[in-house]
C-alpha cells in the first residue's frame, strides 16, 4: 500500500503503471476496495473496476467511468486521484464514510485501455477503441456512439474513418458490452457518471433527441448545484444542461442508456480546459481539476445517497 | 509514432446560425481531415479544430472568405506533444 502513498498524482503515466497502482490501492485498502475485471478490451487487455464497498450483498451502486475517449488524459488521470481520495477519505470524511456504509462504488479508471496505450505509443490524438473495422482500412468506433439508446442516430457516423464512428451494431464495442453486462447483471446501479474531458459541462440525459428527460427538473438542479461546489474552489465556470441542449446532438452515449435503464442518476462531466490546451491540459493542472471535480462528484453522490429510489 | 508537425488548432467562434451551418459542412466533408475538438452547435461555445498542416491554408481561407472570426490556439500541435513526452520521461526517471 505504500506506493500509492509516493505514486505521483500529478503526472500522467502509462496503462501498465496505472494497473499497478491498483494492486498497490487494494493491497492499501483490503478491507475497502477490491480489484474487479469486468472482461477484458478488443486487443485483450485487461479491464479493471475499482470497487469500493464495506460490504453487504448487491448494495446499491454508484458507477464512475473515466477515459472512454482514450486522448483525455486529464480524465484517467483525475479519476486516479479521486480513487484514492476516496479511499484516504473514508473513516476521516463523515460524508464518505456514510456514503459507503450504504452505497457501493464501482470506478473505472481507464475504460479504454487500448486506446489509451495507442495515444502512449503511436497516437496521442486517438480517441476510438483499436477494433479492426470489416472493409475498411480505417480502425476503431467511438465508444460513447455505440450504445443502445438512440443508436445511429444524428452526431454519431456510419463512416469507421470519422472519430465518432457508431459501429456496426449497437453493443459491438466488446469495452461497452463488458460495461452493460456488468451494469444489467447488477441490477442496483443508482447512478452512472461518465468523466471526459474537455470544456467544462455537467451533463445529463439526452444526446440522442432534444427532447427533456423526465427527470429533467431535478437532474438539472442536482448539476446545478454540483457545478456550484466545483466552482467553489477555483472560480471555473460550468454549464449545465443535457447533453442535446449544451453541446450538440449525439446518438448512442453512455448515459441516454443508463437512463433508458433505469438508472436516474446519469450524467457526464467534461473536464477543465484552460482554453489554450485542449486534450493537452499540463500535468501540473491535474490536481487542481480533479480537486475541484472531486467536489462536484461528491455532491452528485450525496445526493444519490439520501434520495433513494 | 504519429507526428503532428505544422498543425495547428483553430478557435472559432461563430457569430450565427447560418455560420454553424458552414461549420457542420466542414465537419461532415472528409478533404481536408479536420478533427473537431468541440463541435459547431450554437453561437455560445467556441469550436475547436484541428487542422493538418496540409489543409491550413484552405481551411483559414474557408474561414476568411466566410467572415467566421477565429484564432489560433495551439500554433505547432507537435510543440505541444514534445513537451508532454518530455515531462512524461522526466517524471518517468523521478
Amino acid at each position: 500500500g505504500g506506493d500509492t502513498k509516493s505514486f505521483d498524482y500529478a503526472t500522467y503515466h502509462r496503462l501498465d503503471a496505472i494497473y499497478s497502482w491498483m494492486d498497490s490501492m487494494v493491497a492499501g485498502h483490503p478491507n475497502l476496495i477490491s480489484k474487479v475485471q469486468i472482461g477484458s478490451s478488443y486487443e485483450n487487455r485487461p479491464m479493471y473496476v475499482l470497487k469500493f464497498s464495506t460490504g453487504g450483498n448487491n448494495r446499491p451502486a454508484i458507477w464512475i467511468d473515466a477515459g472512454i475517449h482514450s486522448r483525455e488524459w486529464i480524465s484517467t488521470a483525475s479519476a486516479l486521484w479521486m480513487a484514492n481520495k476516496m479511499a484516504t477519505d473514508f473513516g476521516v470524511d463523515p460524508s464518505v464514510t456514510s456514503l459507503l456504509g450504504k452505497m457501493d462504488v464501482y470506478l473505472m479508471i481507464v475504460t479504454n485501455p487500448d486506446g489509451y496505450a495507442y495515444t502512449h505509443t503511436n497516437d496521442r490524438m486517438w480517441r476510438k477503441t483499436r477494433s479492426v473495422n470489416s472493409g475498411s482500412t480505417c480502425r476503431g468506433v467511438d465508444p460513447n456512439r455505440n450504445w443502445d439508446a438512440g443508436f445511429g442516430g444524428p452526431g454519431a457516423s456510419k463512416n469507421p474513418c470519422s472519430e465518432s464512428y457508431h459501429g456496426p451494431s449497437a453493443h459491438s464495442a466488446i469495452e461497452v458490452k463488458n460495461i452493460v453486462d456488468l451494469i444489467k447483471n447488477h441490477g442496483n446501479f443508482k447512478a452512472f457518471i461518465s468523466i471526459h474531458a474537455y470544456s467544462q459541462l455537467l451533463m445529463y440525459p439526452y444526446g440522442y433527441t432534444c427532447n427533456d428527460i423526465p427527470h429533467q427538473a431535478e437532474l438539472d438542479s442536482v448539476g446545478r448545484r454540483a457545478v456550484q461546489a466545483l466552482s467553489s474552489l477555483y472560480g471555473t465556470s460550468y454549464r449545465v444542461g443535457s447533453i442535446c441542449k449544451i453541446i450538440y446532438q449525439a446518438s448512442g452515449g453512455s448515459i441516454d442508456w443508463s437512463y433508458n435503464n433505469g438508472v436516474k442518476y446519469s450524467f457526464a462531466f467534461e473536464l477543465r480546459d484552460t482554453g489554450r490546451y485542449g486534450f493537452l491540459l499540463p500535468a501540473n493542472q491535474i490536481i487542481p481539476t480533479a480537486t475541484e471535480t472531486w467536489l462536484g462528484l461528491k455532491h452528485i453522490m450525496e445526493y444519490v445517497r439520501d434520495h433513494p429510489y | 509514432r504519429k507526428v503532428f508537425t505544422g498543425d495547428q488548432v483553430l478557435r472559432v467562434n461563430a457569430k450565427s446560425e447560418a455560420q454553424i451551418q458552414l461549420l457542420k459542412t466542414l465537419e461532415n466533408g472528409e478533404v481536408f481531415k479536420l478533427d473537431f475538438w468541440t463541435h459547431p452547435s450554437s453561437s455560445d461555445l467556441p469550436i475547436d479544430i484541428h487542422v493538418p498542416y496540409a489543409s491550413l491554408y484552405a481551411v483559414q481561407k474557408f474561414l476568411q472568405d466566410n467572415e467566421i472570426p477565429f484564432h489560433v490556439m495551439i500554433q505547432d500541435l507537435q510543440e505541444l506533444l514534445d513537451k508532454e513526452q518530455e515531462d512524461l520521461q522526466r517524471n518517468a526517471v523521478k
